[in-house]
């Protein structure tokens, strides 16, 4: 175990024990700007733990960002890790993140789906869904990017149980979803919400399931150009942007066009490095560039949410 | 535990939309146990396929009498997954 938040060895993959004492760790450490909030738990019944950093005040504006939806894709925990160390290290540090607090809280949610990620460790390293059962199928899990309830059942989404894309039988099947959902609604005041994936180096807002551009595309689209060109000016990484639709393809019942649809203007969601060499395989020296670069780019999106307030 | 020794990942180039619907077609042969892991949209996305040691030779058939592009992005999946596991027994060390 690490004994502090600076021994932690952030250029590794970690079990959900480790990534979980790590959160421990850290608001043993912080108090003052982390806690830690159990926002439901899986079906497998692990905690569903949530960070929040925040300098005080209630209610403020907020800002979510979860990584491992999809528990394959181990590298957007990692960078889950590494952001939540960037965020301590550079409170106080740091002018523009500093104004962000000042301002803002940010929850961040690292293990989106514990059971998904137990099982990837444990039993099957492809493992991309929840492990919720199937009535009448002897195929597990749903989906959790195609549960949400934003054109549910859709195209784009299969409704065959041991497909990849099961949307599952209704929107918030998923308990790891519905307690998303609870939390948004609950919040009420969450102003810009990221959805952190892997791979194929691509930035996206919605739509996924309708061709019907968002009425904020403009923005959005301006946003996620400014974001990309500060991620690429690290390493050289190149993305493309678009909305899911025109992007990559339709998908149905998908984390940001519900979330968009609540009234979240700044949804993004990213698949981060690679471009297809190594797929869900990102070797772990690969972990701090990735992070590093996208923590460029979500820092443009969190500057761009408090600076324009709605 | 799954273990996915033989298992490649292709990396397959479509050249038009009919090769699109083919690939299409592929994703719906549930017998060959693929693993999408970019599913197929437009002629200039390419897509990457887990495909099980048993299911090799007819995918490969499949795409090279449909004249679709591919190549071998991972050769052994088990190789990356052993070495990913090794890395983290050696980190923790």
């Amino acid at each position: 175990r690490a004994l502090s938040v600076e021994t932690f060895n952030y250029a590794t993959y970690h079990t959900l024990n480790e990534i979980y004492d790590f959160m421990d760790l850290l608001v043993a450490e912080r108090p003052n700007l982390v806690s830690k909030i159990e926002i439901g738990y899986s079906t497998e019944g692990l905690p569903l733990n949530v960070l929040k950093f925040s300098t005080g005040g209630p209610n403020r504006p907020a800002i979510w960002i979860d990584t491992g939806i999809h528990s394959r894709e181990w590298v957007t925990q990692a960078t889950g890790v590494w952001f939540a160390k960037k965020i301590i290290s550079d409170y106080g540090k740091d002018e523009s993140l500093t104004a962000i607090l000042d301002k803002m809280d940010i929850f961040l949610e690292i293990i989106t789906n514990p059971d998904g990620f137990v099982f990837t460790h444990t039993q099957n390293r492809m493992w991309r869904k929840t492990r919720s059962i199937n009535a009448g199928s002897s195929c597990r899990g749903v989906d959790p990017n195609r549960n949400w309830d934003a054109g549910f059942g859709g195209l784009g989404s299969s409704r065959n149980p041991c497909s990849e894309t099961y949307h599952g039988p209704h929107a918030n099947s998923e308990p790891e979803v519905k307690a998303i959902v609870d939390f948004v609604k609950q919040h009420g005041n969450i102003k810009a919400f990221i959805s952190i994936h892997s791979y194929s180096q691509l930035l996206l807002y919605p739509y996924g399931y309708t061709k019907t551009p968002v009425p904020d595309q403009k923005e959005l689209d301006s946003i996620a150009t400014a974001a990309v060109t500060a991620l690429s000016s690290l390493y050289g990484t190149s993305y493309r942007y678009g909305s899911i639709i025109t992007t990559i393809y339709q998908a149905s019942g998908g984390t940001i066009d519900w979330t968009y649809n609540q009234g979240i203007k700044y949804s993004f969601t990213f698949e981060l490095r690679d471009a297809g060499r190594y797929g869900f395989m990102l070797p772990a020296n690969q972990i701090i560039p990735t992070a590093q670069e996208t923590w460029k780019a979500l820092m443009v999106i969190m500057e761009h949410a408090r600076d324009h307030p709605y | 535990t799954e273990v996915f020794v033989g298992h490649q990942v292709l990396r397959i180039s479509m050249a038009n939309e009919a090769q699109v619907e083919k690939m299409r077609e592929l994703e719906t042969m549930d017998h060959l146990q693929l693993d999408f892991w970019a599913s197929p949209s437009h002629p200039e996305r390419p897509v990457d396929v887990r495909v099980p040691f048993t299911s090799l030779q007819a995918v490969k058939v499949f795409l090279e009498q449909n004249n679709i592009q591919y190549f071998i992005l991972i050769k052994d999946l088990q190789r990356l997954v052993d070495d990913e596991k090794a890395q983290m027994v050696r980190q923790r060390s």
